[in-house]
């Protein structure tokens, strides 16, 4: 995947994902 | 230039905030994400999907042009 900061972005979205 | 991880935690905070009473909103983005990272869809799919998911918010696609890979942007219709 040659878009690095979209898959840091999907990281973080996903990884700050508590509720 | 290098965007960090504070950069994507503010993103999503403003996300969160304009979409504060539609919480659905922010769980469709989520989806997005998750169906990136499995590499169900690819970058041009992202746009596709994120320019609907935030029609009507200039704002929210001109941060999230910032994410993406240069030759890539949505367009912000006024």
């Amino acid at each position: 995947m040659a878009a690095p900061q979209l898959v840091m972005l999907a990281n973080v979205a996903l990884t700050s994902e508590v509720s | 230039q290098r965007l960090k991880v504070e950069d994507a935690l503010s993103y999503l905070d403003q996300v969160k905030l304009q979409f504060g009473s539609q919480p659905q909103v922010y769980n469709d983005f989520l989806d997005i994400m998750k169906e990136f990272k499995s590499q169900s869809i690819d970058t041009p799919g992202v746009i596709s999907r994120v320019s609907q998911l935030f029609k009507g918010h200039p704002d929210l696609i001109m941060g999230f042009n910032t994410f993406l890979p240069p030759g890539y942007k949505i367009e912000v219709q006024t």
